[in-house]
């Protein structure tokens, strides 16, 4: 909210990292990569 | 604009944990949004979603209930690696806190890839970075606020309440930065690439040792919408073997070691260009500046000889880093032997890329701080402040904060400072001054 000082504040909610989160990363890094990496380059060639 | 996007792309929105409410239309429909320094546009659910789970999760906007919507229509899509957000663009007032933002355009999206958002705690997404990267060209929710002289200074800050439970997560605050909130003074660097607040970082530190990596300087940007720290695979696998973080064999990078280590180091011995070792021993082609793969294909794997003569991507790439690594060691005055083994140690420690990395958390108290070199003061992160606890009691597990993430030249090498170094570090966006300020935060 604005106060006296002219800024204004928002307040941020944190979230505990959990396991659905972490799950859905990680089948968004699966994909990611696979799409992304010819695209963009990157380098994912060091996974054996 | 495809040439700018790849950043974006790459994001891992799963894990950001900072969220904050904002309002559109009159009267306001509230979402929760991740604000993104790391993006410039404005996106929140569509009530014109029909087909994508995702929306029926979350709060969606009604123009048709807003008296101050106005619409555009033009066609917008967003990509983010798995897929990609697609709608429409439209206009309406944003209120964020107290304040109104007057015609802000913004997208209304219609479909929303699956797996990506469906999970999502957050609506949608507030961009905070440079219009140069807001697609579509829109004028980003944060320009508007200056241009229509909503707040005094054009700077805006955030503070993570790393400490808090779940629910309090901090503030960001637009106009100029809270004295509670920090100690000390900032200390602030030039941004270097308009677009995201990238701005250049110097050297990494593991405890006092430099992993040298970055001594000649790598491309930084503050990214609010993630939530780790993402750096260049050399430095993420020297982090995990002094953390004893989980990592993924590498037979090319061993394969690098036994046939080329010897080589390598007598090189790098007699004062050759480190640059250009690599492309001497036959793994890289040399560009002017660095190694390049010769781009064939290995045919390496558990089974087959590594001798075969066939070369990969990933040999060169795991020859570049051996570089960096022996060059480490030879400063610290090792043993041939010694550096030979210690680099095939590290070959077991490399990260997934994007990935995460597991740690013992019972080892949290002995691992060494890691710490960022920006404008020539050095920034720590103690251990405690860079391993995430998912989970509490037995149940708990802990990940590094780190992650690897391997931009080439001429953007790279480049890491994503995310909320694990900003929950420690104040940051402040000052857009009237172009750059970026940091200082510990309380």
């Amino acid at each position: 909210s604005a106060a006296a000082d002219g800024l204004i504040r928002i307040g941020l909610r944190k979230k505990a990292l959990d396991e659905n989160s972490r799950l859905a990363g990680r089948l968004l890094e699966k994909e990611g990569k696979a799409l992304m990496g010819p695209r963009y380059g990157l380098r994912g060639g060091l996974e054996s | 604009n495809d040439e700018d996007a790849d950043i974006i792309s790459l994001k891992n929105y799963m894990n950001a944990q900072y969220f904050g409410e904002i309002g559109i239309g009159t009267p306001a429909q509230k979402f929760t949004v991740i604000f993104d320094t790391g993006s410039s546009n404005l996106w929140v659910p569509s009530s014109k979603c029909y087909f994508s789970i995702a929306c029926y999760f979350h709060s969606k906007y009604k123009s048709s209930q807003s008296s101050t919507y106005e619409k555009n229509g033009k066609t917008a899509e967003i990509h983010y690696g798995t897929g990609s957000i697609s709608g429409f663009f439209s206009g309406d007032h944003v209120a964020l806190g107290d304040l109104v933002v007057k015609d802000q355009d913004f997208i209304e999206a219609t479909r929303e890839p699956g797996v990506t958002f469906l999970a999502a705690k957050f609506d949608g997404i507030l961009g905070l970075g440079f219009k140069e990267i807001s697609v579509g060209d829109v004028t980003p929710v944060w320009y508007n606020l200056v241009k229509q002289g909503l707040i005094k200074e054009p700077v805006f800050s955030f503070w993570f309440n790393r400490n808090a439970e779940e629910g309090e997560g901090g503030e960001i605050v637009f106009g100029g930065v809270d004295p509670n909130h920090y100690e000390g003074d900032h200390v602030y660097v030039p941004v270097t690439q308009k677009g995201y607040w990238q701005f250049n970082m110097g050297d990494v530190l593991i405890g006092d040792e430099s992993t040298g990596f970055c001594a000649g300087g790598c491309a930084a940007i503050a990214d609010s919408g993630t939530s780790l720290i993402a750096g260049p695979t050399t430095v993420i696998t020297e982090i995990n073997q002094k953390i004893g973080a989980s990592g993924v064999v590498s037979q090319e990078c061993k394969a690098v070691v036994a046939q080329y280590g010897q080589q390598i180091l007598a090189k790098l011995m007699s004062q050759t260009q480190p640059s250009k070792i690599c492309s001497q021993v036959g793994l890289c082609t040399f560009d002017g500046t660095h190694g390049v793969s010769i781009g064939i294909e290995s045919v390496i794997n558990e089974n087959e000889d590594a001798s075969a003569g066939l070369h990969s991507d990933g040999m060169c790439h795991a020859c570049e880093m051996a570089v960096v690594w022996m060059q480490n060691q030879l400063r610290l005055n090792q043993t041939q032997e010694s550096i030979l083994n210690y680099i095939n140690e590290l070959c077991e420690r490399l990260p997934s890329p994007m990935g995460e990395s597991s740690v013992d958390c019972a080892s949290v108290a002995s691992m060494p701080s890691v710490s960022f070199t920006i404008g020539d003061k050095t920034f720590e992160l103690k251990p405690e402040q860079y391993i995430l606890k998912v989970g509490q009691g037995t149940a708990a597990q802990c990940i590094s904060g780190f992650t690897a993430l391997d931009v080439p030249p001429p953007r790279g090498p480049l890491w994503i400072l995310g909320d694990v170094f900003m929950g420690v570090y104040h940051t402040v966006f000052d857009y009237g001054n172009l750059r970026v300020g940091f200082a510990p935060a309380t």
